[in-house]
């Protein structure tokens, strides 16, 4: 395993981590969009099926199980933490997320590296992850508000991002028969989408104003 | 199974 890609790994778990350990000290989750983290929880639930089915190394199972796990508390700790669910902006977090699983499924159905069960799911899983921060995106534009959304969080979401990107093209330096398109494109597709969202992010900071995203 | 399919990231 190549340094880009522990890194990428090591990001993203903080940056799951750092959002829980937010949600669970300060019993708070205002600007945090219910909707993605959902979304979240089924790319994880739905991408980490072989777990029952190949083993990789105890590394990869481990972080599987850690990814899962703090997903779905945070799911939980914002439909049923007493305080917590209190505090979520729930008028204002109305991206009808539902309508994005199914035109990925069906994606997953027509483009997928072998059509069966487990790559269908795996392919399913890596198109809902590239559009799973869109109801953030709508969360933040609605309340315009990065106070309770910490630059951490954004942070280590886009550096996730970009060593994933560094790591694929390690791997395919450096590799023989290292080709993932779909794992590729997608994963374009979502730091795109993240990179608009850092532009936003970076801009307002800079001039010190709440972010404002365009309608 | 074979290694090269196999998904080995997260």
């Amino acid at each position: 395993m190549n340094m880009f890609r522990f890194l990428g790994d090591m990001t993203h778990l903080f940056s799951v981590l750092v959002l829980l350990l937010k949600i669970h000290t300060i019993k708070s989750c205002a600007g945090i969009s219910l909707k993605t983290q959902e979304l979240y929880a089924i790319v994880f639930a739905t991408r980490y099926l072989d777990l029952f089915t190949d083993y990789i190394s105890l590394y990869n199972t481990v972080m599987k199980l850690v990814y899962l796990g703090s997903s779905l508390s945070i799911v939980w700790y914002m439909r049923r933490h007493k305080l917590v669910r209190r505090s979520y902006d729930k008028d204002q977090d109305t991206f009808r997320h539902h309508f994005l699983i199914l035109p990925c499924l069906i994606l997953a159905l027509l483009i997928n590296e072998k059509f069966t069960f487990m790559e269908v799911m795996w392919a399913f899983s890596l198109y809902l992850e590239a559009v799973a921060i869109l109801p953030q995106l709508v969360l933040l534009q609605r309340t315009r508000n990065i106070d309770n959304l910490t630059g951490q969080y954004v942070f280590l979401l886009g550096a996730y991002r970009s060593f994933y990107i560094l790591n694929w093209i390690y791997r395919y330096f450096t590799e023989v028969h290292y080709v993932h398109w779909i794992t590729w494109i997608s994963g374009l597709v979502q730091t795109l989408l993240y990179g608009d969202f850092f532009y936003y992010y970076f801009h307002s900071w800079k001039n010190n104003e709440k972010l404002q995203l365009p309608a | 199974p074979n290694v090269e399919n196999m998904h080995d990231e997260l």
